[in-house]
């Protein structure tokens, strides 16, 4: 816990009324250390750390548990600001059908995210439609099929050649698991993206992920139009440093959070809650 | 010369960041760069490929060698790990692998939970030509893993293959679950499980380690398996589980084919995070 960290090492500090700047260097070791175990990334790491500085420098850390508090603080605002400091909403189209198009690499969460959000979707009052065009893993259809008749809601089976857009108002695209160093793949869902304009590109990452997840995204954002990140498995208690390194990174905001296996365990994406767990 | 490439502090930051990035612990960066640091300092090492090799030797160290423990008839290996981690294709790798060792597996679905777990080690299973012994969907876990460990022996087979379900370290319940797997397979047969892999997304960052401690609780844990390595991901967290938990990494996860599947080399798989 970044709070207790903190506490301890302004225990140790000599009995000053205001901290030092070398000291304050001591309390950005640790914080340092609590994001990297958070997944931050190295390079929003360093950038958030200089960020804290300049800023406890300007506000006169004081020695102290309350000054301890303070960094915290310092910590948490910098962090909030840089995730966005509002939730972002799904898009619709001006004119139907909205078309989601779900991305990601290999098991992040996407088949069961589509599922969920037409389970959003549908007890919002519209008609969504489930589409597959994973081809490439065993049983991967079977397993949309499965979900879409949990819920009651027609899924197809298509080709990523020719997506069908019909049968709703909303169309959402659940695609194969890829790398980001896959050319071939990678085309694939191009062109998926390509001939389905859609008012949403969402990358599904792992709550779990770790440092590659900046330049995984960084990758599908370069070749297409992501609006939004979903993180998944948040329930897995990661801390999702992830997130934040993306966005900081890509710009790309977190838009939902998978919080379960069920299909009722989806959640808006609220900065302050994905601040505080980064800060253990 | 390459060999003879002095080492600076602009390197040293190089190899520090190439280090983190790979997903190895701050708490085994921070001393294996203090150590570093002092070796340059000293001129003990002055050169990158000098303090490459004491790097590499230093993390190479850290990954126990993997023990052949001895096993009872049928073999029995449970697959275990975390949602998504790539524990089926795993499963259907390592039965492919041992068949075309001359080894007759058997497959064992124990998935019952997620929508269509069965249906994708049962394609598996028929891609490959092996056999698989399934449960309901719905049904207990511990039963399929149980049939199939009777279903050897009546056939022959000579080590089984159970997929469980992903599971988050986080649900007690589901821990309490795999936990009452362990016990029926040793019910099944005494001494089962003789391995429990642990499944790890080689992606995956420090939530890792506490999954391979719950799990190692829950299932005895034997040994790892880290996936998905033909990314750009390093796999850098396993250290910190040798280190915590002294487990080795058994197979490595190098693609999504059937092929896909290499036993774990402690050097190539250092030198892959080195700078
Ligand atoms: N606990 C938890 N599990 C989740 C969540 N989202 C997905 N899962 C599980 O994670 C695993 C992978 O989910 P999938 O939906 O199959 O992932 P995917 O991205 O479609 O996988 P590929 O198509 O193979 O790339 C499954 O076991 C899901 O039940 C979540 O928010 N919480
Ligand atoms: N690139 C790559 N993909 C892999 C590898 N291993 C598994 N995958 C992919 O990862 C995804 C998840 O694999 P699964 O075998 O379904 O994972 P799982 O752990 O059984 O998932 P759950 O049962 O839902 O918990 C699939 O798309 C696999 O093809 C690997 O070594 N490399
Ligand atoms: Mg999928
Ligand atoms: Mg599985």
């Amino acid at each position: 816990q970044l709070q207790d960290r903190l506490a301890a090492t302004f225990a140790t500090l000599q009995g000053r009324p205001r901290v030092t700047e070398a000291d304050l260097e001591e309390a950005l070791r640790d914080v340092r250390v609590a994001l990297l175990e958070a997944d931050v990334s190295f390079k929003v790491v360093k950038q958030l750390v200089a960020t804290v500085r300049e800023r406890a420098i300007g506000q006169q850390v004081v020695q102290s548990v309350s000054g301890a508090q303070q960094v915290v603080k310092i910590v948490h605002d910098a962090l909030v600001e840089m995730l966005g400091s509002e939730a972002s909403p799904l898009e619709r189209a001006t004119t139907a059908p909205t078309v989601i198009v779900m991305v990601g690499l290999q098991g992040s969460g996407k088949t069961t995210t589509s599922a969920k959000i037409a389970n959003v979707l549908r007890k919002q009052g519209r008609k969504p439609v489930l589409v597959t065009v994973d081809v490439h893993r065993p049983a991967a259809m079977d397993q949309l099929e499965a979900l879409g008749k949990q819920l009651g809601l027609p899924v197809r089976r298509a080709d990523p050649k020719s997506v069908p857009l019909d049968g709703g108002d909303t169309v959402i695209v659940d695609t194969a698991g890829r790398l980001h160093i896959d050319e071939a793949m990678m085309a694939e869902v191009e062109s998926i993206v390509a001939a389905t304009h859609p008012t949403e590109v969402l990358l599904v990452v792992d709550a779990m992920a770790g440092q590659d997840a900046v330049d995984a995204a960084s990758a599908f954002k370069a070749r297409l139009p992501i609006t939004g990140l979903v993180l998944a498995k948040v329930d897995s208690d990661a801390r999702g440093g992830a997130s934040l390194s993306i966005r900081a990174a890509t710009g790309i905001p977190v838009k939902l959070m998978g919080t379960g296996e069920k299909l009722d365990a989806i959640e808006v994406f609220h900065p302050d809650r994905l601040a505080q767990r980064i800060l253990g | 010369k390459p060999e003879e490439e002095p080492v600076t502090d602009e390197w040293l930051d190089r190899l520090e960041e190439a280090l983190l990035r790979a997903d190895l612990s701050v708490s085994l960066v921070d001393p294996v760069m203090l150590q570093v640091r002092d070796v340059v300092r000293e001129g003990r090492a002055k050169t990158v490929p000098k303090v490459l090799d004491a790097v590499r030797d230093a993390l190479v160290a850290v990954i126990p060698p993997a023990a052949e423990a001895p096993a009872g008839t049928p073999r029995v290996i449970l697959v275990v790990g975390v949602n998504g981690s790539g524990k089926t294709t795993f499963a259907a790798k390592l039965a492919k692998r041992l068949r075309d060792g001359g080894e007759k597996p058997l497959l064992a679905a124990a998935d019952t939970f997620r929508a269509a777990a069965i249906e994708q080690l049962e394609s598996w299973a028929q891609r490959l030509q092996l056999p698989v012994v399934s449960g309901r969907p719905g049904g207990d876990p511990a039963a399929v893993v149980f049939d199939a460990i009777q279903a050897a022996r009546s056939r022959g087979n000579s080590v089984v293959i159970a997929d469980t379900a992903g599971r988050l370290h986080t649900k007690g319940y589901l821990m309490d679950e795999l936990e009452k797997i362990v016990r029926v397979a040793g019910r099944a047969r005494e001494g089962a499980p003789d391995e429990v892999l642990l499944v790890l997304d080689g992606t995956q960052g420090q939530n890792a380690i506490l999954q391979a401690r719950e799990f190692t609780k829950a299932a005895k844990v034997t040994g790892l398996v880290v996936t998905k390595l033909d990314g750009t991901a390093k796999g850098g967290a396993v250290f910190a589980i040798a280190n915590d938990l002294g487990l080795p990494v058994r197979w490595l996860g190098v693609g999504e084919k059937a092929e896909d599947l290499v036993p774990m080399d402690a050097r190539a798989y250092v030198t892959a995070m080195l700078p």
